[in-house]
């Protein structure tokens, strides 16, 4: 379970607070994956005390509205990937960024279906720079895309270009993930699918042998 | 009852909190650290095992503009239930109340009755309206909250609440089950001369994948 309290002095309108507390979760907590399991408590509750004496926010499309909602995001997003980053038995944190998908909807599903996948994720665990399950990955998120645009990179290490696998440095992709594991660091997977402006996140974790202990002996 | 709070604050680490760069500057705090924020954590005895704090309030000094993100499982707890139907019909809340422990999910009547017995409670020591509280619960599924524990912690949790980044911290510490760290942060961006800060406290491990609406 997931649960989170927000908290700001802005001063905000009650229906324009409600759209951008939703729109914040949609880029950050609903970004997010362990073992996906979708809890039956998972809450976020975020106050307005409006104490700050800044200017009243009205609308979404002020310049003030749209400093709170990207403070909001960055709050929510921190805690987010602390969440994904504290994983039951993860060793890493898993970050996955989309772009040139049709839009940030799209991007962030396709990110979301390569963070949620468990062979990914164990591929992760295993120290494995494994581009065909992060396609796979990509491709069943049930966004529509070229193959023949698919590129992926493992931090900076290109493993796929054009939808083609290239002769990457195995043992340096493979360091990266050790690195990443001994040091409970972030694995970067960046994906483009496309040429559109779509760009979106997703934050998971490696998937462990101590993932199943923890939940054989934890009854819920 | 500050001893309680400052035991409660560092009972597990803090998380390394990776905050997207920005206009804003990262400042201590979380939930606390913007102006109004009350926040307290201790332990209850709620808990199965063990005595890290499990019982969290946070409260606001005035009528707060409120809004809610909640699971779309259709098996959802309690708690969740409540808060949908309070906000479904008000704009402002005072106070949230968190236990760990037990998630009063799958709990059915009874479980929401022990949901409005702990809102109207806290509602009474607080002085407000019971809908002007909120609550969330976290633990173990199919259990009811240990109830006379916590309604007889509450006077103490009151007594409890700070505007300091303590206040805080114990409070995002008392919310965790098997987090290894807690996840507390805050900033502060300025916005046409005036200084305007968000908070936050979060907890999960494990049963992450949310799809709130």
């Amino acid at each position: 379970t997931m649960l989170g309290v927000i908290t700001t002095d802005a001063l905000v309108e009650s229906d324009v607070w409600r759209k951008m507390v939703q729109v914040a979760v949609s880029r950050s907590f609903n970004q997010i994956t362990v073992d996906g399991d979708t809890s039956t408590n998972d809450t976020v509750i975020a106050f307005a005390s409006g104490l700050s004496g800044s200017n009243w926010i009205t609308s979404m499309n002020s310049y003030e509205a749209l400093l709170l909602q990207t403070g909001l995001d960055a709050v929510m997003q921190g805690l987010a990937k602390s969440i994904a980053w504290d994983g039951e038995g993860a060793t890493c944190l898993i970050e996955v960024t989309v772009t040139g998908a049709e839009g940030e909807a799209e991007a962030g599903k396709i990110a979301r279906s390569v963070a949620a996948s468990s062979l990914v994720k164990a591929a992760v665990y295993g120290r494995d720079p494994n581009w065909g399950r992060i396609a796979a990955a990509a491709g069943y998120s049930g966004i529509s895309f070229d193959p023949n645009n698919l590129q992926i990179l493992l931090g900076d290490i290109m493993l796929m270009d054009g939808g083609q696998p290239l002769a990457f440095d195995r043992v340096a992709a493979s360091n990266y993930l050790i690195n990443a594991g001994e040091t409970h660091g972030t694995v970067e997977i960046k994906i483009t699918v496309g040429n559109g402006p779509g760009y979106g996140k997703a934050w998971g974790c490696d998937l462990s042998y101590d993932y199943v202990k923890i939940n054989a002996e934890y009854t819920t | 009852a500050a001893s309680d709070v400052n035991e409660a604050s560092s009972y597990i680490p803090a998380a390394p909190i990776l905050l997207p760069d920005g206009v804003w500057k990262q400042i201590p705090g979380g939930v606390t650290a913007a102006k109004g924020f009350k926040a307290a954590g201790l332990y209850g005895g709620l808990r199965a095992k063990g005595e890290k704090p499990d019982l969290a309030l946070v409260t606001c000094d005035v009528d707060a503009n409120v809004a809610g993100a909640f699971t779309t499982n259709v098996v959802a707890a309690a708690p969740v239930v409540y808060c949908k139907n309070v906000l479904s019909s008000t704009k402002t809340a005072r106070a949230v109340l968190i236990n760990a422990g037990q998630a009063n999910a799958a709990t059915g009547d009874a479980g929401y009755q022990d949901v409005l017995e702990c809102a109207n409670a806290l509602a009474t020591i607080l002085q407000i309206r019971p809908e002007e509280v909120l609550i969330e619960s976290t633990g173990v599924i199919g259990h009811r909250i240990k109830k006379e524990a916590l309604l007889s912690s509450l006077p103490r949790l009151v007594n409890s609440l700070s505007p300091s980044i303590q206040g805080g911290d114990s409070a995002a510490v008392a919310i965790t089950t098997t987090d290894l760290v807690s996840k507390s942060v805050a900033i502060e961006y300025e916005v046409r001369g005036t200084s305007v800060r968000v908070g936050g406290m979060a907890k999960g491990s494990g049963m992450i994948h949310p799809n709130m609406a």
